[in-house]
């Protein structure tokens, strides 16, 4: 039983539970390895970033990665450094929408 | 605004008239199907509003041209839904004609009646992917509706002058459509 006047809070992160694990990234540069980056990298290989075809990606923070990662900032518009931080973060682990981000055919976004 | 690799739009003689059916199968129990069809009616009619392309309700869902369904994880089509939040929905280009929704998450037609922190606004995440349906890629525009990101218990429901702009180059504009009227709109929401 719940003794008067106590207080439950009940937190629900507004995330899915696998994307969840991805804050853990924040702040990861360019040459260091993070146990379970590779899963951040299938994120990325998901929605375009990364090539489909590997699918024995490393814990390592390449340059294919640091490359991928500035696609996704300018994308989704984003402060563009290539690094991964709070924002671009938070932007991975945003709900979205199944479709990638970079089925473009040569096309640009508009810039008005 | 973005496409589809090689432009694909529907390739229909004007005026162009496109059925649309929400599966009587693939549904969400907790909220009313005539409920459901007022949301994609509306959906629907936000992009008919600025191309001369029309939709209509078909009557047998098989026939029709957009097939819309709530499904749960792996349903088939090679991208699997993950559970509450991550992946919401997805469509696929033209002339595919599907449209998934991730049936475990809170859709919400109403944020007074659905208080979930983790709600989503259906009415959004339709009319996002209706722009793919008609070819529409995602935009790098935070305001537009064909950014892919949504947060839960948010509304975004009115096309931007990117979402308009990128669905006319592939279809034409609709007569009726001033871009004034959406430019002054526009104004007045980024205050002036």
């Amino acid at each position: 039983r719940t003794a008067p006047g106590t207080v439950t809070v009940v937190t629900v992160d507004a995330r899915n539970s696998t994307w969840r694990d991805f804050s853990r990234f924040q702040d990861a540069g360019k040459g260091t390895q993070v146990d379970g980056m590779s899963e951040l990298k299938r994120y990325f290989s998901r929605f375009g970033y990364l090539p489909a075809a590997v699918s024995d990606f490393t814990d390592v923070f390449d340059d294919d990665f640091e490359s991928a990662v500035v696609a996704f900032q300018t994308n989704l518009g984003l402060d563009v450094t290539g690094e991964l931080n709070a924002e671009t973060i938070s932007a991975v682990m945003s709900p979205r929408c199944g479709v990638g981000d970079t089925p473009v055919d040569g096309a640009q976004p508009l810039r008005r | 605004y973005a496409y589809f690799p090689g432009r694909p739009r529907w390739d229909r003689a004007e005026p162009a008239t496109l059925s649309y059916a929400l599966s009587p199968q693939y549904t969400v129990g907790y909220l009313s199907q005539e409920d459901v069809r007022a949301v994609f009616r509306r959906s629907f009619a936000r992009w008919s509003a600025v191309i001369p392309v029309s939709f209509v309700e078909a009557v047998e869902y098989r026939k029709a041209d957009i097939r819309i369904g709530f499904y749960r994880g792996d349903h088939g089509d090679g991208q699997p839904f993950d559970g509450v939040l991550g992946v919401l929905a997805h469509a696929f280009s033209p002339e595919d004609g599907r449209v998934h929704f991730d049936a475990a998450e809170t859709w919400a037609l109403d944020f007074k009646r659905e208080k979930a922190k983790v709600a989503i606004d259906l009415e959004s995440v339709a009319t996002h992917e209706i722009g793919h349906v008609l070819g529409l890629g995602h935009s790098s525009v935070r305001e537009a509706v064909m950014y892919p990101r949504v947060n839960p218990r948010t509304r975004k429901v009115d096309l931007r002058i990117d979402d308009v702009e990128g669905v006319q180059a592939l279809y034409g504009s609709n007569p009726n459509f001033r871009l004034s009227s959406l430019l002054e709109s526009e104004s007045e929401n980024n205050g002036g």
